[in-house]
């Protein structure tokens, strides 16, 4: 499991 | 992208669609809290300053533009155009309340410590609370016109759906960001009241009222 912003996002 | 997440963004236009709509048609502001407007530009604003640096998709940006256009003319007919209408008498909530907690918050708890990162938390933790001058506003006049709690539901199943998304993403991607999990479960739990009244009382064409 990786942990990342979820700058994909809005 | 999921159906939860396309439902989501749906649901925020539609959300903005209703209220500019509804403003632009009354040739009023009346029962629209001008400060939530103010928070939301803020939240866009800090969030979308990666539109510069960062590319991910034609829709991404596209929606990013869109937010801010939108907020941006939000403000302009509220403080400039129907300035009259506004009730500002009635929009008393101190947003320093939510400001500050919200950029020591971010200060603090971050996924890294660097300019945009930060920004990007503050505007995640401004956006769960930035309808609070709004419900603020309707518990202090004691109603909303029809229009403005379809509004308000569309904006809160918003941050709903994304929560939706959140779990799917994480089943079928192992992907999650605790920020902007807890941030939305805060957001979409303040709407709780408000989607009781709603399905309640608007949906059965009552007028939103609160008990004295």
């Amino acid at each position: 499991i990786h942990i990342q912003p979820a700058k994909d996002e809005l | 992208m999921n159906i939860f997440r396309l439902m989501a963004d749906l649901a925020h236009v539609l959300a903005i669609v209703i209220l500019l709509h509804k403003i632009w048609k009354s040739r009023s502001c009346a029962g629209i809290s001008g400060k939530s407007q103010i928070l939301f530009a803020l939240v866009y604003f800090m969030r979308y300053l990666d539109i510069m640096t960062s590319y991910v998709s034609f829709y991404n940006s596209t929606m990013k533009l869109l937010f801010l256009g939108t907020s941006g003319a939000t403000l302009n007919l509220i403080y400039r155009k129907f300035k009259p209408s506004y009730d500002h008498n009635h929009d008393s909530f101190r947003i320093a309340y939510l400001l500050v907690p919200c950029a020591l918050l971010s200060l603090f708890l971050n996924h890294e410590f660097s300019v945009l990162e930060i920004l990007w938390t503050f505007s995640i933790y401004l956006e769960s609370v930035a309808i609070l001058p709004q419900l603020f506003m309707v518990a202090k006049t004691g109603e909303a016109e029809s229009i403005t709690s379809h509004y308000l539901f569309a904006l809160g199943s918003y941050r709903a759906l994304y929560v939706c998304n959140w779990v799917y993403r994480y089943i079928a991607e192992s992907h999650f960001d605790l920020i902007a999990i807890i941030a939305g479960l805060v957001q979409t739990i303040l709407y709780c009241d408000f989607f009781y009244l709603y399905i309640t009382k608007v949906l059965q064409n009552r007028k939103l009222q609160l008990p004295a």
